[in-house]
């Protein structure tokens, strides 16, 4: 795992509740607010469930400490987005709380649905993305949510030890979470 | 390869990786360069290593020339990117220059750990 320089983190006293909003401008037609809902909601989650913070989705966009939005081309933060693939999404360290989807790709919440075959999962990324909002830079290891590719069809959702190792030595580890129960996880995927 | 007593196949199946044939096209023709190589376009390949931190910004002015730095650049990548290190734009170094991928930078502004051994 690697961090921002400075390992920045959101600094609040633990436990702490961050709260996230969704861009009412800035979206894509095609997939319904609860459908990205669900699936943000559950990128969260897993995050929530190996370190003592927990998250919140509020209406109040400008108020919110994590701002997602779908975003096309040059959308004024300096990181302009290029059309289908090449560049997916982006977020910023702490404490920016931006989340950015490219919205020129065809994002994917079931590939049963979606027949696409450039479409991209919106969860996996999400999940991604949520461990750069939260201080985690990329990670060489190549089955960590936190490694930066991640081919089109794809899902890829469950935390790794590298992931959980990283943010926990930011955060503290959740105490309802089980090391055990994850490297017994990770045995199962990799056998 | 052939294996003895295998007859070949009367059709050729084609492995394409959807969506990203121009790409491939564009990027096949920097297979296997390596230092001293000069290929029209490797400025643009120079360009995508800038962008994810690989190259300094001093060196933003690019050539097609495969020198020095951009070998050690190439190294990097390999070698964060979890590839095999040999400095060369081997197959899969391209491959995973196509990938589609996250827009932060994986390098230049990190704190990088790495597990030892005890």
């Amino acid at each position: 795992y690697a961090y921002f320089s400075g390992q920045p983190r959101w600094v609040r006293k633990t436990p702490v509740t961050l709260t996230y909003a969704f861009s009412p401008e800035n979206t894509i037609s095609y997939l319904t607010t609860e459908e990205i809902r669900a699936v943000v909601d559950r990128a969260f989650t897993r995050w929530a469930a190996v370190i003592p913070l927990r998250f919140s989705e509020i209406e109040d966009y400008v108020s919110a400490d994590i701002k997602i939005g779908f975003y096309g081309g040059d959308h004024g933060d300096g990181e302009p987005f290029d059309g289908v693939l090449g560049v997916l999404a982006h977020a910023f360290s702490p404490t920016s709380g931006k989340l950015h989807f490219d919205a020129a790709e065809r994002w994917a919440v079931d590939f049963g649905v979606e027949r696409s075959k450039v479409a991209v999962d919106l969860e996996s990324v999400a999940t991604h993305e949520i461990g750069h909002v939260l201080g985690l830079a990329h990670s060489s290891v190549k089955e960590a949510i936190m490694y930066p590719s991640l081919s089109p069809r794809n899902k890829k959702v469950e935390l790794k030890l590298d992931d959980v190792k990283g943010v926990q030595a930011l955060y503290g580890s959740n105490p309802n979470f089980s090391l055990s129960a994850l490297l017994a996880s990770d045995t199962s995927t990799n056998q | 390869r052939i294996a003895p007593g295998f007859t070949p196949p009367e059709s050729i199946t084609v492995l394409t990786v959807n969506g990203t044939n121009d790409t491939w096209h564009n990027l096949a023709r920097f297979l296997d360069s390596s230092k001293g190589s000069h290929v029209s376009g490797m400025s643009e390949l120079k360009k995508y290593f800038h962008r994810f931190g690989y190259l300094p910004v001093s060196d933003i002015d690019f050539t097609d020339t495969f020198d020095a730095r951009f070998e050690s650049a190439v190294i990097e990548y390999q070698s964060k990117l979890g590839l095999p290190v040999t400095g060369k734009l081997d197959s899969n170094t391209l491959s995973q220059i196509m990938s589609p991928r996250c827009g932060v930078r994986d390098t230049g502004h990190v704190t990088q750990f790495h597990a030892t051994r005890r």
